[in-house]
C-alpha cells in the first residue's frame, strides 16, 4: 500500500459518501444519473465477485472496503430508484448504457490477461468503470449545470483513479509491478473527466456554480 | 522482468 493508493481509496470512500449525503439530506436525486450509479454497482458487483464465491472471513481492510462500496452502491440506486424515484431525473438520464455495457463485455472478451471467467468479469469491471462516469457528465451536459454538492462528489470520483495513476506509476517504480489493462483503462476514465476538472478548479473553487454553455 | 500478480488492488 501507498500513499497515492490510500488517499484514492479515501476519495473514492469519500465520492460515494458525498452523493449519499447529497440525496439523503435534500431527499432528491436531481442531477444524479442513476444510470452512473447502476453501472458503478455493477462494476463493483462484478470485481469482487469473490467475496461471494469463497466468502472467508472478514479478517482484514480490504475485504470490508469491497463490502462497502457493493453495499453503498446498490443503497444509492435504491434511493435513486425506488425511496426518491420522483426526483429522479429520468428524461435527462437519457445515455443508452446498452452502449457502454456491449462494447465493455466485447472488449473483456478480447483482450484480458487469461480467459477465465473470474479474469473476463474483472476485466469488464475495469473497462465499464472507465466508461461508467459518461451518462453523468451527459445528464449535467443536458441540464446545463450541476449543484455544487455534485460537483464535489464528481470531484472526488475522478481524484481516485487520478491518484490510481500515480500509485501505478510508484508501483512501476519501486514494485516493478505492472497491470497494463487496469492502467490503460484508468488513464482514459481519467481524461474523460479533464474538461470537468477543469470547470471545477476555475469555477467551483471560486464558489460559483458550474453552468456548462447549453 | 515486470510482475503481474492477481489483481490485488480495489
Amino acid at each position: 500500500m501507498n500513499i497515492f493508493r490510500l488517499f484514492g481509496d479515501l476519495s473514492h470512500l469519500a465520492a460515494i459518501a458525498i452523493l449519499l449525503l447529497k440525496i439523503w439530506k435534500t431527499r432528491s436525486c436531481a442531477g444524479v444519473s442513476g444510470k452512473t450509479q447502476l453501472l458503478f454497482a455493477v462494476c463493483f458487483i462484478t470485481r469482487y465477485i469473490d467475496l461471494f464465491l469463497h466468502f472467508v472471513s472478514l479478517y482484514n481492510t480490504e475485504k470490508v472496503m469491497k463490502l462497502i462500496y457493493i453495499s453503498a452502491s446498490v443503497f444509492t440506486c435504491y434511493l435513486i430508484f425506488f425511496k426518491f424515484k420522483a426526483t429522479y431525473d429520468g428524461n435527462h438520464d437519457s445515455m443508452r448504457a446498452e452502449f457502454l455495457i456491449v462494447p465493455a463485455a466485447g472488449l473483456a472478451c478480447l483482450i484480458n490477461t487469461k480467459f477465465d471467467a473470474i479474469e473476463i468479469l474483472w476485466t469488464f469491471s475495469i473497462y465499464l468503470e472507465a466508461v461508467a462516469i459518461l451518462p453523468q457528465l451527459f445528464l449535467i451536459s443536458k441540464t446545463g449545470e450541476a449543484e455544487t454538492i455534485t460537483s464535489h462528489y464528481l470531484f472526488a470520483q475522478g481524484s481516485y483513479r487520478a491518484l490510481y495513476i500515480l500509485n501505478w506509476i510508484y508501483r512501476y517504480h519501486y514494485e516493478s509491478h505492472v497491470d497494463t489493462i487496469a492502467i490503460v483503462a484508468g488513464v482514459v476514465q481519467t481524461i474523460l473527466y479533464c474538461d470537468f476538472f477543469y470547470l471545477y478548479i476555475t469555477k467551483v473553487v471560486k464558489g460559483q456554480k458550474i453552468v456548462l454553455p447549453a | 522482468q515486470f510482475t503481474i500478480k492477481d489483481h490485488d488492488e480495489l
